[in-house]
């Protein structure tokens, strides 16, 4: 069960640093709070933004604990698939340089996997293969339209 | 495997039937605040059995049909390209009727209970407590979560 | 102290249901969960943006409830104006034409009062009187740039 | 009255000394993630004696200073002018040695107490419960706290 949980737990943890240093330009690990008995106690992300001095993970700003946690969810994917990711928004905190990290970061993956991301960000919906545009019909329920390519740019520009 | 479709019948804001096609690769859902997307995601956690009714907004199940009837029925099905061919579909039909609710699961149109549909999902590594759908507003939450509970989150993997 | 509370409560109402009905084009006012007893439960918002019925408030989404809340506090500011408001990323639910809509409201509020707003948003930018620009300084500290109106292009530009 | 310059010293991501002169009207705050941007809220609330440790995103208070130094000092000055003229110097030092910490505040110099803070800030109508201050994060707050909380929000204008 240890070796399992360890064995896991590396794997996680490369994917992790590889990932993390890529969205967000620093080098941050994962770390076991009691590593000789692992199920004794947590986990914790050890993570130094850009040129940062290490700093506990509450007082992180909004933007950096997103990229933290993403990081953190890509590598469990590198680690186990999932046939389907589902992401509401997780673009809110970040930054018009870090929505495109981000958005490369998500074009490179989802060559393994199916991404549906809900965002209202341009970088996002620039880099995606297709938008699928939802508005409220005036019979007040939604509608989802198929959005051409050439929409892209008219759903683009009236995100921000 | 794919999510290939998506089809909703009164389920929050949407009407008596949308389709939704889907593609593999990166998809951007997007519009207007209101509009409905984050009931889409809504909508697969539902039909997938995913979800609880905290993580829906909703306070009752009859919340969850269009324009909150107490009378009446909403159902999700979300259908699965499979790699080795052939397609998977899960179906969740919700019937409210004044107090009593029930919900019914369909795998590939036939019955079964939340147990099989769970199994069977698992086999694809889709599982409940699963980091591949992030709602709104919680990005930061495996920041957030205690460390014991992000451990727990490797144990599953293991 | 009933009639003061009941004095606070109908002048806070009318300004919520002119102050809504900008921000969100729809209309919506406060309600008191016991109206002969206001001291004995809560207060409760009842909003139905543009064209909807009234639904719960907690089914809202991330958009309809921000403008909601934000129509709410800049009621309680005309009811009992405060000198500064300091607001930290309150856009990030909202959609490119909401942005539009809150930063048109703020630009008019702030003749009245001081507004501080940290955003990431390009229309926010765009109507501001002035931008502060915060970067990292290489030595790992906050440095604080006053941002001239020519650089403010450059600074919505990096916004998204 | 209106907040004419606030002035920083070793208060967390901020350097030895950082003058901030601000206008009236509408004053937007950008810059990329990690910047500084919430600090300069937080310099803002900490001057003030508005703000909770937990509000800070600090656990002790020597989070507070510089590089989380434990012996060290930080220091925030907000400077206000007055609608009938001259200005208004509120300022919080906080002093760490070790296990023990310290916090003075002055007012236009001279050392006051939390509380003569208070009813100085209470004539100018800023108040710690008031909602003229939305942190990072807390904008659709007013939706998710219980009514009794919100009635309570016009109990204290009354
Ligand atoms: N049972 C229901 N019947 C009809 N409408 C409903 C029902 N439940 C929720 N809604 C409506 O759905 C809307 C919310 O949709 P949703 O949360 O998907 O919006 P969204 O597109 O994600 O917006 P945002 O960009 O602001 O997050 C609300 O206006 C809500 O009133
Ligand atoms: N005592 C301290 N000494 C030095 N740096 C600190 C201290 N406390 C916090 N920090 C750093 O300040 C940074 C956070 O700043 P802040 O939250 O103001 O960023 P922000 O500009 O608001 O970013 P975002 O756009 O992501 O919200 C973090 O990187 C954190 O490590
Ligand atoms: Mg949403
Ligand atoms: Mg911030």
């Amino acid at each position: 069960k240890r070796d399992a949980f360890m064995q896991a737990f590396n794997a996680v943890n490369t994917h992790f640093q590889s990932i993390f240093a890529e969205l967000s330009d620093g080098d941050g690990h994962l770390a076991l709070e009691d590593p000789e008995n692992p199920f004794a106690a947590g986990l914790t992300l050890i993570a130094h933004p850009r040129g940062k001095k290490v700093r506990r993970l509450e007082s992180m700003s909004g933007g950096e604990k997103s990229l933290t946690a993403l990081s953190f969810i890509f590598a469990l994917q590198r680690y186990r698939p999932s046939p389907f990711y589902a992401f509401d928004e997780v673009d809110m905190f970040l930054d018009g340089s870090n929505v495109e990290r981000l958005a490369r970061m998500l074009r490179h993956e989802a060559d393994h996997a199916q991404f549906l991301v809900v965002s209202l960000r341009r970088p996002m919906i620039e880099r995606s293969d297709r938008v699928i545009g939802v508005t409220l019909a005036r019979a007040g329920h939604s509608q989802v339209l198929g959005v051409q390519l050439q929409q892209v740019e008219a759903v683009a520009s009236q995100a921000s | 495997m794919h999510l290939k479709c998506l089809e909703i019948e009164r389920f929050k804001s949407f009407g008596p039937y949308t389709r939704i096609p889907l593609l593999e690769g990166f998809t951007v859902v997007s519009g207007p605040n209101g509009s409905g997307k984050s009931n889409i995601i809504d909508a697969l956690l539902f039909a997938l059995g995913l979800s609880t009714s905290r993580g829906m907004r909703a306070e009752k199940l009859s919340d969850l049909i269009h324009q909150g009837v107490t009378h009446g029925e909403a159902s999700v099905t979300a259908t699965f390209h499979l790699d080795e061919g052939g397609d998977l579909a899960v179906c969740r039909r919700l019937r409210v009727n004044g107090n009593n609710s029930t919900s019914t699961y369909y795998l590939d149109g036939a019955v079964c209970t939340l147990s099989d549909l769970h199994e069977r999902l698992g086999t694809h590594h889709i599982y409940p407590e699963g980091y591949n759908v992030v709602l709104q507003g919680d990005v930061t939450g495996i920041i957030t979560m205690p460390s014991r509970e992000r451990r727990e989150i490797i144990d599953e993997l293991a």
